[in-house]
Parts: C-alpha cells; sequence; structure tokens
C-alpha cells in the first residue's frame, strides 16, 4: 500500500474501459535514467511522482504497519519535457522531420508513445519544434531556438511563482521547515533566475540546461 | 481514598490527598515520605507523605502504624481506614507515577532516570503539604539511595525544615511508616483494579508478583507482548526485563537519534569520506527537492 | 505517519493500541 497525494482529476472515471490511471516508468529527462510517472485516466493528463522521504518514518494504514514511510506526490507536468528527450535523441541520429509517433518510440521506455494522448502535447508542440506538413502528414524536428525560448518562458513564469509564494532563493542555506518572521528581501533577481534556472534544469538534460543558462 | 481520578486514566500520573487538618495548620508538624512498588516491572509507583502535629506523634505510634512491608495487604487496608480515620490530626498526600510516566520519563531523549523522578516527587508532595497549609517542621524520607547526597538536596531545597533522610526509616519513625503504609494501600488497590486500556484477550490475568525476576510475570510479560506495540502500558517498558524481551520478540523501530547508540553505530574510517567513488555521479537534486526532502520516484 | 521506522510489514492492532484524537 502507498500514501498518495493527487490531484482529483487522476481519480476521474475514464471514458473508455480498462484506461484508468496507469503508474509507468518513463525516461526523466535530466537524469536519463528511469523514473515513475503517472498518467491519468484516458492518458490525457501526465504528473511526475515526488516522494516525501525522511529516513525514520514508517506508516500506520488500517489495521497495518509499513516499514516504507514515504509519502507520494502527484503533480502535474508539462509531457513536452518527456518528449523533448526523444526529439532531441531523434536530432541527434539523424536530424531529420519524422512523424511524432515515429520520434515517441522506444523499447526501454514503450509506454512513452502515451504522451502522443496528453491533450497538451498536440496542442503546445510546436513551441519546440519545427513543422512541416506534407499530405495532410505532419512531420516535426527538434528546434533547440524555439524550446530555448520556451523554456526561458519557463523560467520566468516560474520566478513569478517563487516570489508569489515566498521560497526562500539566496544562497544561506536553511532548512525549508524553518519558517522566519523575516521576509526575504535580501534575494536579488539573479538569485531568483537562477534558482528557477536550476528548478527547469531537472526537467532537461544538462546540454540543454548549460545552453539556457547562457541563453 | 479515592483513586476514580487515576482509575479513568492510568497512563497518567495522579495527585490525591487528603484535607490537611486545622490541627496541622496551626502547629508545627512532622512529615514522613516513602514510596511503593520501585522494584517491579508492573503497575504504577506511589509517593505518599502523611503528617502529624510535632506534639501527637505519640497517638500516631498508638495506631500502630509499623513497616509496611511486614504487614498483609489486609492489614494494611486497616491501617490506613484508622489513619484516614484520624481527620483531626493525621492528613496524608500521594503521588501516583503512572507505569507510562515513568517509561516514557525514563526513555526520553533527555533521560529523566528514576533517582531524579524520585527525589522530585518527594520535593513536588512536601511543597503541596506547604501549599495546603501544613506547617511542616520536621521532615523524614526513607532511602535506598545514598542519604546523605538526598539529605543535602532536600535541605538546600526547604532550608527551613529539619530534614533527616535514613535507610529503614520506616522502621525508625511512625509517620514514615503511616507513609509506607499510604502509598502502599494506594498501589495495592491500582494494581488489583487495573484496567487494561488495550482490551486484552487471551491473557491469564495472573502476572505474579510483578517483580522482574519472578518466572510468573516474565511469562505473562512475554504472553502478553504485541510485537509492533509492546507490551500494554501496565508495564514499565523502561525495565531491563521489558527491553530485553522486546528486543528478542518484537519487530525493530529505528529511531532518528538511535544513530546516537554506540551499540547501533559501526566505526567508519575517516578516509572513507574521501574515497572515489566506482558509480558515476549524476546531477545532484535540486535544492528546492532536498531542503523539503522529496526525491524522484523510480520504484514502489 | 510515524516519526520512526518500523522494520516490518503485515498486519498491526492499531485500534487496539491507538485511539484517535484531535
Amino acid at each position: 500500500q502507498w500514501v498518495m497525494v493527487v490531484p482529483e482529476s487522476v481519480t476521474d472515471l475514464p471514458k473508455k474501459p480498462n484506461s484508468g490511471p496507469l503508474f509507468t516508468r518513463l525516461c526523466n529527462p535530466s537524469t536519463g535514467q528511469a523514473a515513475l510517472y503517472l498518467f491519468s485516466s484516458d492518458s490525457r493528463q501526465l504528473f511526475e511522482l515526488k516522494a516525501f522521504h525522511e529516513e525514520y518514518r514508517s506508516w500506520f494504514i488500517g489495521q497495518a504497519v509499513q516499514q516504507d514511510g514515504r509519502l507520494f506526490f502527484a503533480t502535474p507536468m508539462d509531457p513536452l519535457f518527456l518528449v523533448l528527450v526523444y526529439l532531441i535523441k531523434s536530432e541527434k541520429e539523424h536530424g531529420k522531420f519524422q512523424p511524432l509517433d515515429q520520434i515517441l518510440v522506444d523499447e526501454e521506455f514503450p509506454s512513452c508513445s502515451m504522451l502522443l494522448q496528453c491533450t497538451s502535447t498536440s496542442r503546445t508542440i510546436h513551441h519546440i519544434v519545427e513543422e512541416k506538413e506534407i499530405g495532410g502528414k505532419k512531420f516535426y524536428k527538434f528546434s533547440e531556438e524555439k524550446t530555448l525560448k520556451w523554456l526561458k518562458k519557463k523560467v520566468d513564469q516560474t520566478v513569478k511563482v517563487l516570489k508569489c509564494h515566498d521560497v526562500r532563493v539566496d544562497a544561506r542555506v536553511q532548512t525549508a521547515t524553518f519558517i522566519s518572521g523575516k521576509q526575504f528581501t535580501d534575494a536579488t533577481e539573479d538569485d531568483y533566475i537562477r534558482y528557477a534556472h536550476g528548478l527547469i534544469s531537472e526537467y532537461i538534460n544538462e546540454d540543454l540546461s548549460t545552453a539556457l543558462a547562457k541563453y | 481514598m479515592d483513586l476514580r481520578a487515576f482509575e479513568e486514566d492510568n497512563a497518567v500520573s495522579c495527585l490525591l490527598d487528603s484535607a490537611a487538618p486545622a490541627a496541622c495548620r496551626t502547629q508545627p508538624c512532622c512529615l514522613g515520605i516513602d514510596e511503593a512498588g520501585r522494584g517491579p516491572v508492573l503497575g504504577p509507583m506511589v509517593y505518599g507523605i502523611c503528617y502529624c502535629p510535632v506534639a501527637r506523634q505519640g497517638d500516631l505510634e498508638a495506631i500502630k502504624v509499623a513497616d509496611s512491608k511486614t504487614l498483609t495487604e489486609a492489614q494494611r487496608e486497616q491501617l490506613f481506614e484508622k489513619l484516614d480515620a484520624a481527620k483531626d490530626f493525621v492528613g496524608w498526600a500521594l503521588h501516583i507515577l503512572s507505569p507510562n510516566f515513568i517509561s516514557t520519563s525514563m526513555q526520553r531523549r533527555a533521560k529523566y532516570n528514576l533517582n531524579a523522578l524520585s527525589h522530585d516527587t518527594a520535593i513536588g508532595l512536601i511543597q503541596h503539604a506547604l501549599d495546603s497549609g501544613v506547617q511542616v517542621a520536621e521532615v523524614f524520607v526513607d532511602t535506598v539511595g545514598p542519604a546523605e547526597k538526598y539529605q543535602e538536596k532536600l535541605k538546600q531545597q526547604f532550608p527551613g525544615l529539619e530534614v533527616t533522610v535514613k535507610p529503614k526509616a520506616d522502621s525508625l519513625f511512625p509517620v514514615v511508616s503511616a507513609a509506607s503504609i499510604c502509598a502502599k494501600v494506594a498501589r495495592d488497590r491500582v494494581v488489583k483494579n487495573w484496567k487494561f486500556v488495550e482490551a486484552l484477550e487471551n491473557v491469564d490475568s495472573d502476572y505474579g508478583s510483578g517483580y522482574p525476576n519472578d518466572p510468573k510475570t516474565k511469562e505473562w510479560l512475554t504472553q502478553c507482548l504485541d510485537p509492533v506495540f509492546g507490551f500494554p502500558q501496565f508495564v514499565r517498558f523502561s525495565w531491563s526485563t521489558a527491553q530485553v524481551i522486546l528486543e528478542n520478540k518484537a519487530v525493530a523501530v529505528r529511531w532518528d537519534d538511535t544513530e546516537d547508540d554506540p551499540s547501533q553505530k559501526s566505526a567508519q574510517s575517516l578516509l572513507s569520506y574521501f574515497a572515489r567513488k566506482d558509480t558515476p555521479t549524476r546531477r545532484p537534486a535540486h535544492r528546492f527537492f532536498y531542503e523539503r526532502k522529496l526525491e524522484t520516484v523510480t520504484s514502489l | 505517519s510515524l516519526p520512526c521506522r518500523v522494520l516490518h510489514d503485515g498486519d498491526a492492532a492499531v485500534c487496539k493500541y491507538f485511539s484517535p484524537a484531535i
């Protein structure tokens, strides 16, 4: 058993039978290793899974005890971060325009094809690709320039949220659970951008992170 | 002796007392302190005080209070009734330290050992008598530990009082014997009427003497042990008898101060911290996540 | 959520030893 905090939409009833929420392994864009993600019913939404993990924790769940004391969170994630992994791979391999369903192929992570079903994928993919239409069919190729522009918007949005939520971003080391009465006015705009860049870098590979920092 | 307050919630400690007689509030009094139930692994420890005007000590002796350990339970009950009936010149107070309180105190991170607990309880009872208006002039205390140090501690706490701490004071001073009877009677009644909040099933009601070296008591402890929760709150978890059974038969539990326990540590060479790691290091997680102890999930 | 690690997965008589309290 696991204890998980998820948005309500995760537990919406599926429109089709046998297409309820699905936990699946996909390639983490930052590490290149497998990580667990969650698709909502009908695969419309993608969620990343994080665990709050303190070493000395366990659960009582009903009339049972469970060693693993992790508390899981499923939070919405932009599927384009995962689509990017395959666009960049395709660009490195041959640099050709391809249909998305041929780009999103991975023997190790076969569920990556489900990213196509996410509502936002087709709606927003133009932010990170060059597109061509031939014979009514669309073909895509990674665009670094467009991707960096898109990522910058992500960073800017993140900066706004960090400020709004009073997240501590300055260099001083302090536990996040310590709540000071003092407003964090010491942080500069640079601090916020650096912090936001760092957060976004959790969702992209190292090369792209470096390019984004330069950008 | 109305023990209902303790019986209703035997997880917490409880102080109860008689009314302070008018004579005790106007005349200098002698006050005796004794305890009951220090040794057993089961049930509460009870500290008792008994006091009367110095001039009436002879009347107290006439009640024939004697060393409570030599009396039967029934005899102690009878003597207590006589003490309680002597309301015009005898007063008493009791502090019942629940086994749960003893266990948690002794196992806190800032350890509160049994001696400190005992001394503080005794000090608290003397203060209670003073706060009730009793004109305490002399204090007599029974002790198992070093008498001089304890006497000095009490004298420092109560500089205006004449304090005498002696081993076997219960057989030397009638007022200590009386306190001993009050404490013992309270403990006997509480133990007899103990309500197990855990609703134990299939457990023998005969747990022997309650002393750690009693095989019947040890057998009972093993029988009522729950592998996850340990013992009922009737048991003093901090007693080594209980701890040994937990270590052998209960599920292991680790706390974040377990690392401070030398028996849990394995010696690690300082050089090991500088050793080259075989596995390639990946980018560390952003501080947003590690400050909040949030990790990426790779498996369930 | 317990502030310790119980090295066991299985049944536990939670309702016998714990009462909810606010």
